[in-house]
């Protein structure tokens, strides 16, 4: 009983969901639903830009604008959703 | 909310739909009636009206799918993505795709409607008790053949109703096969199968073969999903396999053991250390007909909105109660305009210019019938949306809507006279007619409306009488439509069901009602007008009808303004 559980993960053939981290699934998510211009984007992982579309995503679907990658937004964005994009031109 | 850059929208307000294929979580007519729902909650607020069709192309092309389903935005599995749709316009614009590897619900569980048994395809009701015992899905107890049943109350040991579950020994969905059960076992490359499967196709549908041998015969359909089948993984529609071992370890029930998102599976065969077969436990599932009603939003021309209780959020939340918020409202309002006609700001309308004078027509009595003048020249055949009755009289095609009748000419290149009087022409009758019929034998008029019928002789008439004297029952609110069959038959339609008439001896033949769409396939089930023109059966719904030729296909579907009446 003492003994802490150390929980095993296997990938699953023909599932889809990859071992990505918070930061590369809120990345392509950005990307995916038009928060980020692709074409303008900096490499740096978690950019101002970042910052900038994370906000508009938290308004977007009514969150704390805070601008960073909280458990609250990780969240929203694993949430089940409409594929059309939230952000146009 | 927000519409497409250039506010995209539909240049004409009736729109058409079709359904592609279908899911196998659900039966068919669930799956219809879902969609049927979801663009009904549309074309209450806007003039839309929206009518399915069964082939060629539509407007809004509905399809169901898994990953890569021919469109550059593949899905992603269970969860995450669900659906999406394209905005107006022409190829794929204006479709919608749904996620297959989602288990489709309506938001509450597994939705299993029977089929057979004595409960008339009612659904199932979980749980149920059958021999004091409770069940929480399907089973095979108390069956000696290993078919799936449930009751469809929650007492089957008092009530004793029940039907059989979707399984592929009962029908299957879409192929070649027209719901034929699967044939076990089967040839298919020259290997025999069991059961049904996945070989030979890359987009994870089960499938089998409903003879012997599909090498030879190439006869097939796909496999409904059982309600007990696991969703998505890489053995999708197989029920779990308890106990099975993973990792070395037991399990009796499904487990989130393994997975980092939490999410329940199992394992479709023993061992999955050594299988390594597994799916997602079905869980309550999405709702088809919230997700189909948001996505048809976005193929009116409406964008996500940031108003987390409207519709047209791109998060999906299921809702009991379904209904259409304030800011969904005014996005599609702006749009196409109000139900009752308003017309959203900056909208030309074209006024449409009439170059003949219609008090220079000249109407040709119906032959055999007292002569009348048309009372009201300026009411145009062409510009009603539907009419009351529509049936052949004296070769003539005659159109009845509250309280006036026009008549297609037979004679004259199908030119429309009227409108008449019902009242100057057949004085005992009410203005709205349902339905009618001329005796070919006779000559005698038959008239319904509501629950009531007339015959006219000529200008004598015999009347009103209650359906019951025909020998029709007592629940049937009217006849929606007649249909000649024969020399003295007529079959008489209302809601799903359909009588045969012996005009002669006036009485319903035995062995009916049947229903409609065990005859005429492919027509809606609510079609309002039913007729005979021409040789061929017309079902009419709004302004569209369904023609069935003589060997009863459904060789058009179109508009009745335009087609039949011939209106400009």
């Amino acid at each position: 009983w003492g003994r802490s559980l150390k929980p095993v993960f296997v990938t699953f053939p023909g599932d889809i969901a990859t071992n990505m981290t918070n930061e590369e699934f809120a990345n392509t998510y950005l990307e995916r639903f038009g928060y980020i211009n692709v074409q303008h984007r900096s490499r740096m992982p978690m950019s101002t830009s970042t910052a900038k579309a994370l906000r508009q995503l938290q308004r977007n679907l009514g969150l704390e604008q805070t601008g960073q990658l909280d458990a609250a937004t990780i969240n929203a964005m694993k949430m089940p959703r409409c594929g059309v994009v939230d952000v146009r031109n | 909310y927000k519409t497409f850059e250039g506010n995209l929208k539909w240049d004409h307000n009736d729109i058409t739909y079709r359904i592609l294929n279908y899911s196998p979580d659900m039966e068919e007519s669930l799956i219809d009636d879902a969609f049927a729902r979801a663009f009904k909650v549309w074309s209450d607020v806007t003039p839309l009206t929206f009518t399915r069709l069964y082939d060629g192309t539509a407007d809004i092309m509905v399809s169901f799918g898994r990953k890569d389903h021919g469109d550059p935005y593949p899905f992603d599995g269970k969860d995450g993505l669900l659906a999406h749709a394209y905005p107006p316009g022409e190829g794929m614009q204006g479709d919608a795709h749904f996620d297959d590897d989602e288990f489709w619900t309506l938001g509450t569980g597994p939705v299993v409607k029977t089929r057979f048994g004595n409960a008339g395809g009612a659904m199932c009701q979980f749980p149920f008790i059958f021999q004091g015992k409770s069940y929480s899905s399907c089973t095979t107890e108390g069956r000696s053949d290993n078919m799936l049943w449930c009751a469809t109350t929650a007492d089957f040991d008092k009530d004793e109703l029940y039907g059989f579950c979707p399984s592929e020994y009962l029908y299957t969905i879409g192929g070649n096969s027209d719901g034929a059960p699967c044939k076990f076992p089967f040839v298919f490359l020259g290997e025999s199968y069991d059961s049904c499967t996945t070989e030979g196709r890359d987009d994870g549908y089960r499938w089998c073969a409903t003879t012997k041998n599909f090498d030879t015969d190439k006869k097939y359909g796909f496999c409904p999903n059982r309600d007990t089948a696991v969703i998505g993984g890489n053995a999708e529609g197989e029920p779990c396999h308890f106990p099975f071992t993973f990792m070395k370890k037991t399990y009796y029930s499904c487990t989130s053991d393994g997975r980092g998102d939490g999410k329940l599976w199992c394992a479709t065969t023993e061992n999955y250390d050594k299988d390594m077969h597994w799916g997602f436990c079905p869980d309550q599932g999405y709702s088809l007909f919230l997700v189909a009603a948001h996505e048809f939003g976005h193929a009116l021309g409406l964008e996500h909105t940031d108003v987390r209780e409207a519709l047209m959020f791109p998060m999906y939340d299921y809702i009991k109660d379904f209904s259409l918020h304030s800011d969904d409202i005014q996005g599609i309002q702006k749009l196409y305009g109000s139900k009752s006609g308003t017309l959203p700001p900056n909208t030309t309308v074209v006024t449409p210019v009439t170059t003949e004078d219609p008090m220079e027509t000249t109407p040709s009595p119906t032959p055999g019938l007292p002569t009348q003048q048309p009372i009201d020249p300026s009411q145009d055949a062409c510009k009603a949306e539907k009419f009351d009755c529509i049936t052949e009289i004296q070769g003539d095609l005659h159109l009845f809507k509250n309280g006036k009748y026009w008549r297609l000419s037979s004679q004259k290149d199908g030119e429309i006279n009227g409108p008449y009087s019902i009242s100057d022409t057949w004085p005992a009758l009410p203005p709205t007619i349902d339905s009618a019929f001329q005796d070919l034998l006779t000559k005698k008029l038959y008239v319904f409306s509501g629950r009531r019928f007339w015959v006219y002789t000529g200008m004598n008439v015999l009347g009103p009488r209650s359906l019951e004297k025909l020998g029709l029952p007592s629940n049937i609110m009217r006849v929606e439509g007649a249909l000649q069959r024969g020399r003295s038959k007529v079959l008489l339609f209302s809601g799903e069901n359909y009588w045969r008439l012996d005009v002669k001896a006036q009485v319903i033949d035995k062995g009916y009602p049947r229903l409609i769409d065990l005859t005429f396939g492919g027509v809606p089930v609510d079609a309002h007008d039913v007729f005979l023109y021409n040789g061929n059966i017309y079902f009419c719904r709004d302004r569209f009808y369904w023609r069935m030729n003589s060997r009863r296909q459904v060789d058009r579907v179109g508009y009745l303004k335009y087609d039949v009446l011939k209106c400009p």
